[in-house]
């Protein structure tokens, strides 16, 4: 099992995996 | 002199993720830099802080990239056994500080404190919280009639300056709301019901061929929706205005509904922050996208400064 499943009465299913985050540009 | 600070959701119900494949680069004036990100928290805590230190120096620009992997679900509720859960003699200290009011989440104003005593008419305690909780979500949505679609201030080619937010008090006056303000307002009535509840900001996949959504089809994006606490079972998503429309007054809050709870597409979405403007010490500057900076340690800069952000999300598919 994942970390963290959480418990009855909630329940996963269909895993999707991702490369996730962000790209930020800061500018004066 | 400064920092870039990201907030990362490590394990939710929809979303887990694992800062250990973290990778980040970082350009200075367009120059690439060895820099490396601190990552602080402990990540069965449910969130994890990434930092990037910014170097003393004339800057013109600062670009940054940040990713990690992660995962997520479908998320389904046994409605039956949902509504059997009953409310707890006391909250979690994990879980209880998402009782208190926040920026843009004033749950501790009279409103909201009225408008969850008309709405229940003292049942509150006697109801089942999931039960509750689903009614004054409801109830909380029927109250906007205008919804502005526009959620996310755009700067074109896949940028985003922030989400556009007046906050949950500013919202129960406004003739214009948007799905942030939607948001913030279902979580500080939550919150003012005595369950904890908290934004999500998070990262959207595009839905592929799926219609059943109002985001859009083509195209990731940032997107925020709500969770808040069933005790001893964890936290229970749902979007204000996807449940919009969709037959909402007349549904039967016994029976299960949809983007409530049980959320197929919610394998679309990662978490990423339980506040606008994580780790801001309760500061929200205009518009807000789940990150924040500071120069010279302060959140605000002596001259102006415009930031810009990119999801970014690749998918590695079903596992």
């Amino acid at each position: 099992s994942w970390p963290g499943c959480p418990a009855p009465p909630l329940y996963r299913s269909d895993p999707r995996g991702y490369t996730v985050g962000l790209a930020i540009d800061i500018g004066a | 002199g400064g920092s870039i600070t990201i907030a990362a959701a490590t394990v939710d119900t929809a979303t887990v993720s694992d800062l250990r494949g973290l990778e980040t680069s970082i350009r200075l004036n367009g120059i690439p830099q060895n820099t490396s990100a601190r990552v602080e928290g402990d990540p069965l805590s449910g969130s994890q802080r990434i930092s990037l230190g910014i170097p003393r120096g004339p800057l013109q620009t600062v670009s940054a990239r940040v990713t990690w992997p992660a995962i997520a679900f479908s998320i389904g509720v046994d409605e039956q056994m949902a509504a059997k859960v009953t409310w707890p003699r006391e909250w979690v200290p994990e879980v209880a500080k998402f009782l208190a009011p926040s920026q843009g989440i004033q749950s501790d104003n009279e409103i909201f404190k009225a408008f969850v005593a008309k709405t229940t008419e003292g049942r509150l305690r006697r109801t089942p919280i999931y039960l509750a909780a689903k009614d004054l979500v409801r109830r909380t949505i029927m109250e906007f009639r205008n919804v502005d679609s526009q959620t996310l201030v755009r700067e074109g080619q896949g940028t985003i300056r922030g989400f556009r937010l007046q906050g949950a008090l500013s919202s129960t006056g406004a003739l214009s709301v948007t799905p942030g303000d939607m948001v913030c307002t279902c979580v500080a009535v939550l919150r003012a019901a005595g369950i904890p509840a908290r934004p999500v900001i998070g990262i959207y996949s595009g839905s592929g061929s799926n219609p059943d959504t109002k985001l859009p089809k083509d195209r990731k994006t940032l997107c925020v929706w709500a969770e808040f606490n069933l005790p001893g079972c964890g936290w229970v998503p749902f979007d204000p205005y996807e449940m919009r429309g969709r037959g909402l007054p007349q549904a039967n809050v016994n029976q299960p509904w949809k983007w409530f709870g049980t959320i197929k597409q919610m394998n679309r979405r990662v978490g990423l922050a339980y506040d606008f403007a994580p780790f801001n010490h309760g500061m929200i500057r205009d518009w807000p996208a789940g990150w924040v900076w500071t120069v010279s340690g302060q959140t605000t800069a002596p001259f102006r400064l415009v930031d810009a952000t990119a999801p970014l999300m690749v998918s590695r598919g079903q596992i």
